[in-house]
């Protein structure tokens, strides 16, 4: 696993979300479950706590955006670049955002919302790619099954490297 | 012997997303900074190939330097626009 410069990380357990804007490619409600469940999986094995807010400014703001979508960093149509996200910090720290030029799914037909989200979310808390193939934090996408997704040693050892364990018995 | 024209335009596609890609994932503009100030597309030789041996290093692939299929490869698969070299 790999951090980013300055081991930057949240300097806090309790992370505020907010969802900005949803893709008509699958229902709000799908959406709504892929992020929580995505985020579930880093809160799960590290004493993090993420809370949904519905207006102001939240640590991880995210959004779904084509092209140029007011970062700098424009998507790049279909396909290619699937999503991208800002490292902890104030204001655009945590941000993430999803290419809506792809067609999202909760299944295989398209790319996955929770893998892509769950994969961006790693970064919005501090990990940046990872070597290892069979790692989430890997660049490539690759689908797997939801249902038996499993965090690799390496995604759980470079997680806890930054926030600790989960703290709850 | 000559080399068909859908050839050559075949490599420069490749070299066109190979240099995007490294701009974008690797720092490919840093490195050759000195040759930026004069022609903003022009990226020295050695920079790309530099660029792309770190680029087959963080695959796990051969660490060639050339922009083989196995490169081209992984240059062509869906991924996260993060940076793999952490700026």
């Amino acid at each position: 696993y790999n951090h980013f410069p300055g081991t930057i990380k949240w300097k806090k357990d309790k992370i505020t979300y907010r969802i900005l804007n949803y893709t008509p490619d699958i229902s709000s409600t799908d959406v709504d479950t892929a992020i929580w469940r995505a985020l579930k999986i880093w809160s799960d094995i590290t004493p993090l706590k993420f809370t949904r807010i519905f207006e102001g400014e939240a640590d991880i703001m995210i959004s779904f955006g084509a092209r140029e979508h007011g970062d700098n960093y424009p998507f790049d149509g279909a396909n290619g670049l699937l999503a991208h996200a800002f490292p902890p910090a104030a204001g655009i720290g945590g941000d993430t955002h999803f290419d809506e030029d792809e067609t999202w799914t909760m299944g295989s037909n398209g790319y996955n919302l929770f893998l892509v989200a769950a994969h961006e979310f790693g970064h919005a808390l501090g990990l940046a790619h990872s070597r290892d193939p069979g790692a989430l934090m890997f660049p490539t996408y690759t689908f797997a099954s939801v249902n038996e997704f499993r965090l690799s040693q390496d995604d759980v050892s470079g997680i806890q490297a930054l926030y600790g364990a989960s703290n709850e018995i | 012997s000559a080399v068909p024209l859908s050839e050559i335009e075949k490599n420069e596609e490749d070299w066109q997303l190979a240099q995007t890609y490294l701009n974008r994932f690797y720092k490919l503009k840093d490195s050759s900074a000195g040759f930026a100030s004069k022609n903003r597309n022009y990226v020295s030789k050695s920079s790309l190939s530099n660029k792309i041996k770190k680029m087959q290093e963080f695959f796990g692939l051969e660490i060639t330097g050339n922009l083989d299929s196995a490169t081209m490869g992984i240059m062509e698969k869906p991924r996260c626009g993060v940076p793999d070299v952490a700026e």
